[in-house]
């Protein structure tokens, strides 16, 4: 009987050998029909990726420049092709980004540069691309990359956008400070939202549920923090834009729960490491909207001290708050107009845009940090629901 | 493979001409 030896994995050499006809069954059951909820869940993070690079290896090592260009052109026309199928699916778009990083930071990592050798293990150095400098390709991966990221904050505002001004600014979760009506009658307060209202809590909750699928697809921490930013980017932009509509938005109980709804973002932010990661900062234009609606606005010293705090507020943006502001009760005043006059002569020498509203399609640029893996290649066992059966381990 | 070798730089397209190359193979193939 012949007798099946089992190979040691010291004796893998961190490759997947493949025949060029399987190529598109490589990519159609590893990209296109892959699906994130589906067996994906159970895969170590960054799999595809580790897979298509070990078939990569494999043609370089053989010296098939045909073989190695072939692959990576179908593996991008994949999974620009998934996306644009299920572009508006935030796992989806979210696999193939920390996917897309992987395969750019292993083309790095096993480049041969030896600037990106620094952190290897010996055994992960004799894994270097043989034959082919891939330079140019990884440039196009990353190029895809800025794509997908550019994709996925999208999807996230599409999520996150009804669910800004409701939650940041129109329901009110802090007891007592909702004031009065003009009408004089007091306001219902209630910490249950109404059905179909979204509240603070909802915009948490879906922050939550962002930062746990990131979490799980392995997407690079450094990447993750530059999401969040984006996020709260447009939370704060939302939310400011609304409140420079609105004279119901512009009074100091406003001021108030806005400054309360920030505190719990920040919350958030600590609860899950990302103090540093930027994401505060972009809130305070929005911050000092809320603290200039509580401050006094009567004096000269009132109006210098407006001046300072108000750093990342336009002249614009000022006035309008200051315009709309409205007492909560019959015996404080509106402000004066003489007061905004002040104001506006304080502020006449700064060099800024004349814009009211900020910018909601602002993305910042990203980049991604190279980012190595200890993972070694030859231990890495492709499980059997992939349906990559025609794959031999080399 | 011997250091002192160098490796073979593969010249890519962009990502825009790449789509372009699988859009002309798409509407090629029947």
């Amino acid at each position: 009987h012949p007798v099946n030896i089992p190979r040691r994995e010291k004796d893998f050499q961190g490759m997947l050998e493949y025949k060029k006809e399987d190529e598109l069954k490589l990519v159609k059951n590893l990209i296109l029909e892959l699906k994130p909820r589906g067996v994906a869940v159970n895969l170590i993070p960054g799999l595809p990726a580790y897979i298509l690079f070990m078939c990569l290896r494999h043609a370089d090592y053989v010296n098939d420049d045909q073989k190695v260009r072939t692959l990576l052109t179908s593996s991008i026309n994949s999974i620009k092709k998934i996306l644009k199928k299920r572009g508006d699916d935030f796992e989806t778009v979210s696999f193939w980004l920390a996917n897309t990083c992987r395969f750019l930071h292993c083309l790095k990592q096993y480049s041969g540069d030896e600037a990106f050798m620094k952190h290897n293990t010996p055994k992960q150095n004799e894994h270097t691309l043989s034959n082919f400098d891939l330079a140019e390709y990884r440039q196009v991966i990353s190029d895809l990359a800025i794509q997908i990221y550019q994709q996925l904050i999208k999807c996230m505002e599409n999520i996150l956008q009804p669910m800004i001004v409701s939650g940041m600014l129109e329901h009110e979760t802090i007891q007592g400070v909702s004031g009065v009506k003009p009408t004089g009658l007091r306001k219902r307060t209630s910490s249950i939202a109404d059905e179909g209202t979204y509240t603070l809590d909802s915009i948490l909750r879906q922050l939550s549920a962002f930062h746990s699928t990131m979490c799980q697809h392995g997407t690079d921490p450094e990447l993750i923090k530059q999401v969040v930013k984006q996020q709260f980017y447009i939370i704060g932009a939302v939310t400011l834009n609304n409140l420079l509509l609105r004279k119901d938005m512009c009074s100091w109980s406003k001021g108030m729960q806005i400054r309360y709804n920030v505190s719990q973002l920040e919350e958030w932010l600590r609860d899950k490491g990302l103090m540093t990661c930027g994401a505060k900062e972009t809130l305070e234009p929005l911050i000092q909207a809320a603290q200039l609606l509580q401050v006094k606005k009567k004096t000269d010293e009132d109006a210098e001290a407006i001046c300072s705090m108000c750093q990342a507020l336009t002249t614009a943006q000022i006035v309008k708050v200051l315009n709309l502001y409205t007492p909560v009760n019959e015996f404080e005043e509106r402000v004066s107009v003489a007061f905004i006059r002040t104001i506006q002569t304080r502020l006449r020498d700064r060099c800024e845009s004349p814009q009211l509203l900020m910018d909601t399609k602002m993305i910042y640029p990203v980049t991604f940090p190279f980012s190595p893996s200890s993972l070694a290649l030859e231990t890495i066992q492709i499980p059997s629901s992939l349906n990559l059966g025609f794959l031999t381990r080399v | 493979r011997p250091p002192s070798r160098p490796r073979i730089l593969l010249k890519a397209p962009t990502l825009a001409e790449m789509e372009e190359m699988n859009i002309s193979e798409e509407e090629e193939s029947p």
